[in-house]
């Protein structure tokens, strides 16, 4: 069945979702079948695939909050790429916390939805909102490995002990499968000597060394401008930086690295 | 008594912590007295100024779930500039929404705590999560404005209306004097297309035009740099771009605009 695949950092503007688009779109070139949900309310994701829905088609709110009412696969929207689907977020999302509060294994939403699309892809990718909420445990409790997007920054640095630390409790309490697949450096900017030693520092750091993947994903104005076409940059320019870097970083990440 | 200021935006990443404790150490050295509070678990704002408190300090967390035992006051942390304090946070914030859920008024806890020190300040400056969940709705109850920080991209526009509808929600239910302040461009990087392309968005749309405040932040590798040093920018490099900007953006704040 599916390799079910979550990226999350609690710090925000990491780049989370664009890794998750573009590792989607580097592994469907590839010839993977793959599947991105979207579980951040802002639906960035979502957005970054050129997916603009009108509110008459299901969402991840609706199969999670919704179960007796919406199967995981009502909520699956073809992209304009073969090969690469997705659920779409929505801003509902946001009320799920309040919503599942007094809900018997609430965590376990998002997993029971997802049952039946088991067999359907290769790769299913989760993106998550910049917080360790119910939403990321959902995610947490779905998922078998966790892609960790770091900036080359000490506040990106500075969440992973919280990152960690949630992941073992979830892997503790309800998902015992669940593993840390690796921290990927993003945002990498040569001219500035943080970047440099932060990257320097995650390549050291006795919790995170075994963990970094080789790949760093360069700072490229590229990844900028392809949000706003609605294209992962791996479609959107493929001889770019940003497109080069991640089509790198999924050969590794289907090498089995780091 | 003071001008108490929300910084937010649910969008991670754009530059709300930058934006916060610049501004106040740019209000600092206008001779005005300023206080930041930080209601992000992740406590940015607390690294970016330099302090680095050992677990017996009261933080905001105190404050907010143990009113009875701690005063704001006690929670207050001088830095190393005159007329610039911190209240610090504390990790244990993640989980105030949880430990809240039952209290009446839980929406208040954070403008109760405040008002002991109603006077001793000029500004204070709330540093929030990149969420619209209760620690921001705690924010919006105690400030009497907001300043939005927005990327210049088109994640961050897109999540201004979710911040409108939050904002509306709040002064019709919890505090009717809370106005928006201003939306401030940030990470303005003029050599892509998407920082021009949003920048001319959000001067021209309707919701958010009359709200622009006219300097913008550019990119600006020193700003990165700063957090590593634990100075805001314009302590750490007043001739750089982003102690310029800055510096900027704390005159037209004083003079009311936009
Ligand atoms: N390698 C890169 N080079 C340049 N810009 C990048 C890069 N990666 C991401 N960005 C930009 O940085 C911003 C943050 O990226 P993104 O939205 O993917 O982060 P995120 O972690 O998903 O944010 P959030 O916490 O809000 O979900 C976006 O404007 C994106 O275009
Ligand atoms: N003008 C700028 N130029 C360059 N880098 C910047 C600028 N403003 C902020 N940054 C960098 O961008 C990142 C995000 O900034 P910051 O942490 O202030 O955003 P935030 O909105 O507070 O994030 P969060 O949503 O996680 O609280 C940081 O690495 C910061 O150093
Ligand atoms: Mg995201
Ligand atoms: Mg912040």
């Amino acid at each position: 069945s599916a390799a079910i695949i979550a990226v999350a950092n609690e710090k925000g503007g990491v780049g989370k979702t664009v890794t998750a688009i573009n590792l989607a779109a580097a592994l469907s070139l590839k010839g993977k079948t793959v599947l991105v949900v979207d579980m951040d309310p802002q639906a960035n994701a979502t957005r970054g695939l050129g997916v603009d829905l009108d509110d008459l088609h299901a969402t991840a709110y609706d199969m999670v909050c919704q179960p007796e009412t919406v199967a995981a696969g009502d909520a699956v929207v073809q992209t304009k790429w073969k090969g690469l689907d997705l659920i779409p977020a929505h801003v509902d999302l946001a009320g799920a916390e309040v919503e599942l509060v007094d809900v018997v294994g609430r965590e376990n939403r998002l997993k029971q939805a997802m049952e039946p699309l088991g067999g359907v892809y290769d790769i299913v990718i989760l993106d998550t909102p910049p917080s360790l909420s119910l939403l990321t445990v959902n995610v947490f409790a779905c998922a078998g490995s966790v892609i960790v997007p770091c900036q080359t920054h000490p506040y990106a640095f500075d969440a992973l002990s919280e990152l960690f630390d949630t992941i073992e409790a979830v892997q503790g309490e309800i998902n015992p499968d669940l593993r840390l697949s690796g921290i990927l450096a993003t945002m990498f900017d040569r001219r500035t000597r943080v970047s440099h030693n932060t990257l320097d520092r995650l390549r050291k750091d006795q919790r995170t060394q075994k963990f970094m993947y080789h790949t760093v994903i360069r700072s490229n104005t590229t990844i900028a401008d392809s949000a706003e076409v609605g294209k992962p940059v791996v479609f959107y320019r493929t001889t770019s930086f940003g497109a080069l870097d991640y089509k790198a970083f999924a050969d590794e990440f289907l090498s089995g690295k780091p």
